[in-house]
């Protein structure tokens, strides 16, 4: 079972 | 006033091409420098980035920054209506609320404007640091459509795993396993054709084929694509856009439960 993470979690809000 | 002037028009047609399946909306934020782009899609997993630079327009004027909030459909809607060989121009007045596409065919005969309501979007940006990847993979953009297509029939995951000895890709599914090995290319006659790796470490990571598959609507854009991946951070698959910048692609790993 794999699960998507969103791209937030990677960057920071600008 | 704002004005950019692209005797190519189907770069636009393309562009909104390569976007429109993964955005319903975003803004197209315009200044001296240009036009940039930057949206997630609805959930969050992947983002786009679209730069088309000032100097790569045939005319461009920017008065004032302007932020364009656009329904894509309904810009797809309007650049379907350009012929190929038209040139495309935009153009808005400063704090207005409607944009101006105007389509001039090569002989001049034709000349078609279309005006489109603006939207109000919140912005959310996110900043995305200059980032030294592990491997970098230049390849034919039409063989990684190809790729992408063939794989997303065995399964929703792909496997991208990269090494000095070439790139292999993955799927696994219901009816059997799918692999597809690509070897660096040993003498570059021509470098659109090439297979190129740059790789510091190995890396081996999943994405959803879904969103592969959207990326590959800026095959058009470009012969080549690349592909850039370290250990647990978002790949990024890029599509240069001749003399005028790029389209880029960020999607989040799939993580292992």
């Amino acid at each position: 079972q794999v699960a998507q993470n969103p791209l937030p979690q990677y960057y920071t809000w600008a | 006033m704002f004005e950019a002037r692209l005797l190519r028009g189907s770069i636009l047609k393309k562009v909104l091409e390569a976007i429109k399946d993964l955005l319903t909306q975003a803004t197209f934020d315009c200044d001296d420098s240009g036009i940039q782009l930057q949206a997630m899609d609805n959930s969050h997993v992947s983002l786009v980035s679209l730069q088309l630079r000032a100097d790569g327009f045939d005319k461009y004027r920017c008065d004032r920054n302007i932020s364009m909030g656009m329904n894509l459909n309904s810009v797809a809607k309007i650049l379907k209506c350009a012929g190929d060989k038209d040139t495309v121009t935009m153009k808005a007045q400063d704090n207005a609320d409607t944009v101006t596409f105007v389509f001039e065919s090569p002989n001049q005969e034709k000349v078609s404007d279309y005006e489109m309501k603006l939207m109000n979007l919140d912005l959310e940006h996110l900043g995305i640091p200059e980032t030294e990847y592990s491997c970098t993979i230049r390849m034919p953009s039409a063989e990684f459509a190809r790729i992408c297509r063939d794989l997303s029939q065995f399964g929703d995951s792909m496997v991208i795993a990269c090494t000095k000895e070439g790139v292999k890709f993955s799927a696994t599914g219901e009816i059997g396993s799918a692999n597809i090995k690509l070897a660096q290319t040993a003498s570059v006659d021509k470098e659109e054709e090439a297979v190129i790796i740059e790789m510091d470490e190995p890396v081996t990571l999943t994405f959803a084929c879904q969103y592969l598959n959207y990326f590959t609507k800026a095959t058009s854009l470009s012969p080549q694509v690349q592909l850039s991946m370290s250990a647990d951070v978002p790949l990024v698959v890029e599509y240069r856009i001749q003399d005028i910048g790029h389209i880029r692609y960020y999607l989040a790993p799939k993580i292992e439960d």
